[in-house]
Formats: C-alpha cells, structure tokens, sequence
C-alpha cells in the first residue's frame, strides 16, 4: 500500500 | 484532503486555463515556450500512467484526465494552430540538458526500481525544472504579457501549498515522501525571484520588464 499513496496527490 | 491541498490543486488548475484561454483568446502562443509546454505534457503522460493500473477516487481520475488533455490541448495550440505566431527564436532552451539528468536521476534514485514507478520519479523531477524554457524565454526576451505572469504566478503558488500540504500530512498522517518533497522545494525557489517580482510589479499594475 505504501507505494500507492503518493498516487492520491496530482 | 486538506485545504492546502485542494487550493492547490485548484491552483494548478487555474494556471492551465489561464494559459489555454489566453491563447485561444488572442490567437497567438507569443511569449509562450512551446519547450515547456512539450515537457509539462510529458510530466503529466509519465506521471498518471497508474490512471490504468489503479483507481483512487472520482477526483483524482477526472482532474488527471482534465490536466494530460489540457497540456495536450495547449501543446497542439502552440505547434499546430497558432504555429505562426510561436516565437521559436526566443525558445532556445536545451531541453536534453534537462531530460537526460532527471532520467538518469530517476534510475538512481526512486522509491522502487519498477517502469511505472522509475517513470513516476522521472515526471516529479522534471515537472521541478519544466518551467525553466519559459523563464529563460522571459530572460532573453526581457518582457512578459501580464496574462503571462498571471499564469506563472498559479503555476508557482500550486507547488507552495503543496508543500504546505506537506507539512499538514506530516504531522497529522504521517505522510512524507522525500522524493516529492525535495522536487517541490526545488520547483518552488526557481519561482521566488518571479514572485518578487510579479508582487513588485505586475500587482502595483506594470507590466512586468527586466532591466536591460
């Protein structure tokens, strides 16, 4: 999951 | 979602229209470098390629889809439409002087040596210094259209309360990543001189020149 959350940011 | 954030965001949004609609207003991309217009399109191609691989929300897909159209948009103005009125002379910018860096940068280091996420850190690190074409544009020619500064000043104040957003997620989610972190402190002071002087000049109402 770590890797996806600087994904929610434009 | 902070407020900083979503200001942001809507900052960034800001910009790009402003962009889009005064070329489209004045039929002519002059004073636009079409160079940084090329890479933020690039930025914003290699950076919401997980648009394919995973969903967050509702928001998150429609403001990636508005923002790879509108860069696609304003890169199709400027070379196709109003290729007349580009100024091409004054864009003379070497880009591989910035892509060729950022890409080896972004083998070296990133989060995971993976293709999505080496071309993720790749479009970070270029959207921090996409800009500089349109700011040695403005340094060659000495002068900017106060439309033109309007934009950059949206394009500038959207990284700022990024990292304001950062510092919100830190203490309150502890969220932090370096890598976006760095890049958007690097994006934001190539911006301080020309936000001394957009509130120096251009909101006293001049017209933003550089002396001879």
């Amino acid at each position: 999951e770590d890797q996806k959350i600087h994904k929610d940011e434009l | 979602m902070n407020i900083f954030r979503l200001t942001g965001d809507l900052s960034h949004l800001a910009a790009i229209i402003i962009l889009l609609l005064k070329i489209w207003k004045t039929r002519s991309c002059a004073g636009i470098s079409g160079k940084s217009q090329l890479l933020f399109a690039l930025v914003f191609t290699t950076r919401y390629l997980d648009l394919f691989t995973s969903f967050i929300s509702l928001y998150n897909t429609s403001m990636k889809l508005i923002y790879v159209a509108c860069s696609y948009a304003t890169v199709y103005l400027i070379y196709m439409k109003f290729k007349a009125t580009y100024d091409g002379n004054h864009d003379t910018f070497r880009v591989e002087f910035l892509v060729v860096p950022v890409g080896g940068l972004s083998f070296l280091v990133n989060h995971d040596f993976s293709p999505l996420e080496i071309l993720w850190t790749f479009s970070i690190y270029l959207e921090s210094v996409a800009i500089l074409p349109q700011l040695f544009m403005i340094s060659k020619t000495g002068e900017a259209e106060t439309i033109t500064t309007h934009y950059l000043f949206f394009l500038g104040l959207y990284r700022a309360l990024y990292l304001i957003n950062w510092i919100w997620r830190y203490y309150f989610e502890g969220f932090f990543d370096l890598i976006a972190v760095v890049a958007g402190v690097v994006q934001t002071i190539l911006y301080c001189d020309f936000f001394y002087l957009y509130v120096t000049k251009v909101l006293k109402g001049k017209k933003l020149s550089l002396p001879a």
